[in-house]
């Protein structure tokens, strides 16, 4: 494959070989290796540093730095699950291999489960909910009366709370997936299916044997 | 569709801060 040498690669903090991530998800490894090109495109947005920190990654989702967003930062935090605030290549693949196509649908179910626990407590409650509808309507032109929220709020909990105790555990929100699949739409993005085609620069740093990838 | 007809989550789903294909557009 490539044979350009790439210029301090290792030297990127929390590099890791794209063969190990490779065999660690259901990337390929000629697939990390574009996933790095991204990586460094992201990483270098606002402060070129080898990491990607939360504002660059929001700047990534929507072009414009000064936006904050609490979903954007939910998964931020989700994918930085070391805590350190800035994801390095290792936390990227290993968080984007859940939106592969091709990932388990239960690696998906607790990832969009654990978006919405807000705050962590192993349940979806109401007041997480309605904060999530009220950042919802924040950034769009959508304008709801409370009334008609709590209204929403209503009919969703009668229909995701089996058991009715005002909150939502991992194996409701397992069953209320599987009734609506649109639900877990935004958990899968197909352009990870074509991530070196996308990000063809990869094969120039590449630094593996054609026959390891 | 008008939003009493969606669940809570359908509408949430829509937040462009979880649409991560922007992640990929140059």
């Amino acid at each position: 494959m490539g044979c350009v040498p790439s210029k301090g690669r290792r030297q990127f903090p929390g590099y890791e070989d794209p063969v190990f991530l490779a065999a660690q998800t259901t990337f390929s490894v000629s697939e990390v290796e574009a996933l790095f090109e991204l990586f460094k495109s992201i990483g270098s947005s606002v402060i070129d540093e080898g990491i990607i920190n939360k504002e660059e990654f929001v700047l990534a989702l929507f072009k414009n730095r000064k936006k904050e967003n609490l979903f954007a930062s939910r998964i931020f935090d989700l994918f930085d699950v070391k805590h350190k605030g800035v994801l390095d290549f290792g936390d990227f693949v290993r968080a984007l291999h859940i939106f592969h196509p091709s990932a388990p649908l239960e690696d998906k179910i607790v990832f969009s489960f654990k978006l919405y626990d807000l705050d962590n407590t192993g349940f979806i409650e109401r007041q997480e909910v309605k904060l999530m509808l009220l950042a919802l309507l924040g950034e769009s032109e959508m304008k709801l009366a409370d009334e008609t929220i709590e209204a929403i709020l209503d009919k969703t909990f009668l229909e995701a709370d089996t058991n009715q105790d005002g909150k939502i555990d991992l194996s409701e929100w397992h069953s209320f997936v599987l009734k609506n699949p649109s639900l877990l739409r935004i958990m899968t993005l197909p352009y990870l299916r074509d991530i070196t085609t996308a990000f063809p620069s990869f094969v120039f740093y590449s630094e593996v044997d054609e026959a390891a990838a | 569709a008008a939003p009493l007809t969606m669940n809570a989550f359908e509408l949430i789903s829509k937040s462009q801060g979880l649409n991560l294909s922007s992640l990929f557009e140059k």
